[in-house]
């Protein structure tokens, strides 16, 4: 992967996966 | 279920009893402290794993990808490789999209626009303007139906060249594709601009790609002074 396309992915990744709802 | 704090708050509060199976009065708030799951908030994996039919699509899906992996490119493989992501698209096609099968999921998310597709395009645009932020350069904003549109918008032409590209994620290509479709537009658009500014008169528009070329391979650098006079030239 090319390292910003990289990092641009963890971050959504991250912000996707720390996010909580009531269900 | 989760519990409202004003329905619960209705409730009495019921002393303890001693059966093993039956402790708290079904009519008190205690019961149903004790019988509804915690209210505790959940992120996406876990509000995936709480529901029986998305959780067993999840796996059906991880298996079908685990099979399928050596046929999957490059792009596919890349944003599969983010469990959170991977979990995003399926809780929204399932829970936004009502998809529950297989594969009507695996054609959901490989061709509809909001798919992977919707991933890799946050990808490409969000690299493609951290880049043009770091190399510092100059992508005038451009007036559409009166409002002006930067390289930030999604509607400016340059993205929107971008998002058409298809680009590799690959960390060879990626740069090198982005770099020549975005010289090619600073470029092309110097001599479209030239053209443009030149005053004499009413250009065809048919010409003007023809005259971008001239002007580019031009011995002598077209600028705002002389091209007036090399334009009727080419």
């Amino acid at each position: 992967l090319d390292p910003t396309i990289k990092k641009h992915l963890t971050d959504l990744d991250t912000l996707l996966g720390k996010h909580v709802f009531n269900p | 279920a989760s519990l409202n704090l004003r329905e619960a708050l209705a409730k009495s509060i019921y002393a303890k009893k001693t059966e093993i199976d039956e402790r708290w009065d079904k009519r008190g708030l205690l019961y149903d402290l004790v019988h509804t799951k915690e209210n505790k908030l959940s992120n996406i994996s876990d509000i995936i794993d709480q529901n029986k039919e998305s959780a067993n699509l999840k796996y059906e899906y991880q298996e079908f990808l685990k099979e399928n992996w050596n046929f999957l490119s490059n792009n596919q493989k890349a944003i599969f490789g983010f469990e959170n992501i991977s979990d995003y698209l399926l809780a929204y096609a399932y829970f936004k999209k009502g998809i529950s099968e297989i594969n009507a999921l695996n054609n959901f998310i490989n061709n509809r626009k909001d798919g992977l597709a919707a991933i890799i395009n946050y990808a490409v645009i969000s690299a493609a303007r951290t880049f043009i932020q770091k190399e510092s350069l100059h992508i005038h904003s451009v007036t559409i139906k009166k409002l002006p549109y930067t390289y930030n918008d999604d509607e400016h032409p340059l993205i929107q060249k971008i998002i058409s590209s298809n680009l590799s994620l690959n960390n060879f290509s990626f740069s090198k594709e982005l770099n020549k479709i975005i010289d090619n537009y600073i470029y092309n658009g110097k001599e479209a601009k030239l053209i443009e500014h030149a005053d004499i008169g009413d250009i065809p528009a048919e010409y003007i790609p023809l005259l971008i070329k001239y002007i580019k391979n031009s011995p002598i650098p077209i600028t705002d002074l002389n091209v007036n006079y090399f334009l009727p030239l080419f």
